[in-house]
């Protein structure tokens, strides 16, 4: 799965996300990464959310409007929102995975709760950051 | 009039202990390209849906994720690509599932939000909006990629499921183990 956040000029927030699917699904599966609201949500008030894990678990917890929602009611950061999400609600569904996240200010958040999740991001300065792990 | 982007590219159990500096190197060389793809045209002043795009393209026309190009085989032996695209502004959104022939999935997702009364296609009818819509096609062997096919045959040799497997495919999986060492391909077992 691959996905992607941004904020333009006009302070427009927008997320995607793509993918294949899982290794030998049946009975014409579908995860979480075509389902807005789960793999993929944006909403200039509160972020743009795109999500990587075991979509069955993320379609039940509605992952990417779960953290938006948090940040728009309970007023808190992208990052604590999106920690609540992952580090705590999908783990104790015993679920992996991840987000890649971004508030209306531009500022980039990841949260994964898997050994590592492939990301980066471009800073204020225009420096490219790549992680793994 | 600041812009920014963040990408991901799957999660998963993927080790440094199990990466090979060629294929770690390869992973952060896609992820720039494709970063600075979306950057650019943010600092044109161009929107962030026309952004994500591009950005999400790059990767979908890569091997290296499983999207698009090398998206995994599914139980039939078959490709099938999903994707979704929403904007923050009007809350507006497009999705499709199950598409087979479709090169770059984003682009489809993005026509249903923009051209089409609704927010989700699916499967053949899809393609046939696709092709409307003058989305670029290919022939499903566009997505055969060695790595995900030798990747479903091992999945389907440990379900001991032999008659999953034709003859030749079960030469295939013997023949294959250098090919499909942990070593070369760490994060084959992270999640779609």
């Amino acid at each position: 799965t691959v996905g992607a956040v941004a904020l333009d000029v006009n302070g427009d927030l927008a997320a995607g996300t793509s993918t294949g699917g899982m290794t030998n699904k049946k009975f014409g599966r579908i995860g979480d990464s075509p389902i807005i609201g789960a793999g993929t949500y944006a909403d200039n008030q509160s972020c743009a959310i795109s999500a990587t894990g075991h979509g069955e678990f993320f379609i039940r917890a509605a992952v990417a409007h779960d953290i938006c929602a948090r940040v728009l009611y309970k007023k808190i950061p992208l990052q604590q929102a999106a920690d609540e999400v992952i580090m705590e609600k999908l783990v104790n569904m015993k679920a992996e995975g991840g987000i890649v996240g971004m508030s209306p200010k531009g500022e980039p958040v990841f949260s994964f709760n898997s050994a590592g999740m492939y990301r980066g991001y471009i800073d204020a300065e225009g420096n490219i950051h790549t992680a793994i792990y | 009039n600041k812009v920014a982007i963040a990408i991901h590219g799957g999660a998963g159990t993927i080790l440094k202990s199990n990466m090979t500096p060629e294929l770690e190197a390869a992973y952060h060389k896609k992820m720039k390209q494709a970063l600075s793809a979306g950057y650019k045209l943010l600092k044109q002043g161009e929107s962030s849906i026309k952004a994500i795009q591009a950005t999400i393209m790059i990767m979908e026309d890569s091997e290296l994720f499983n999207a698009g190009k090398g998206a995994v085989f599914t139980h039939h032996k078959t490709n099938e690509l999903d994707a979704s695209i929403m904007e923050g502004r009007h809350l507006n959104a497009g999705a499709i599932a199950g598409v087979t022939k479709v090169k770059n999935p984003i682009t489809l997702a993005h026509a249903v939000m923009v051209k089409s009364n609704h927010v989700m296609l699916s499967g053949e009818k899809a393609e046939t909006f696709a092709k409307k819509q003058s989305i670029e096609m290919v022939s499903p062997d566009y997505f055969y990629t060695e790595r995900r096919w030798q990747q479903l045959l091992n999945v389907l040799k440990d379900d001991s499921d032999s008659t999953q497997l034709s003859e030749d495919e079960q030469q295939s999986v013997s023949q294959a183990s250098p090919f499909m060492s942990v070593q070369r391909w760490p994060d084959d077992k992270k999640f779609g």
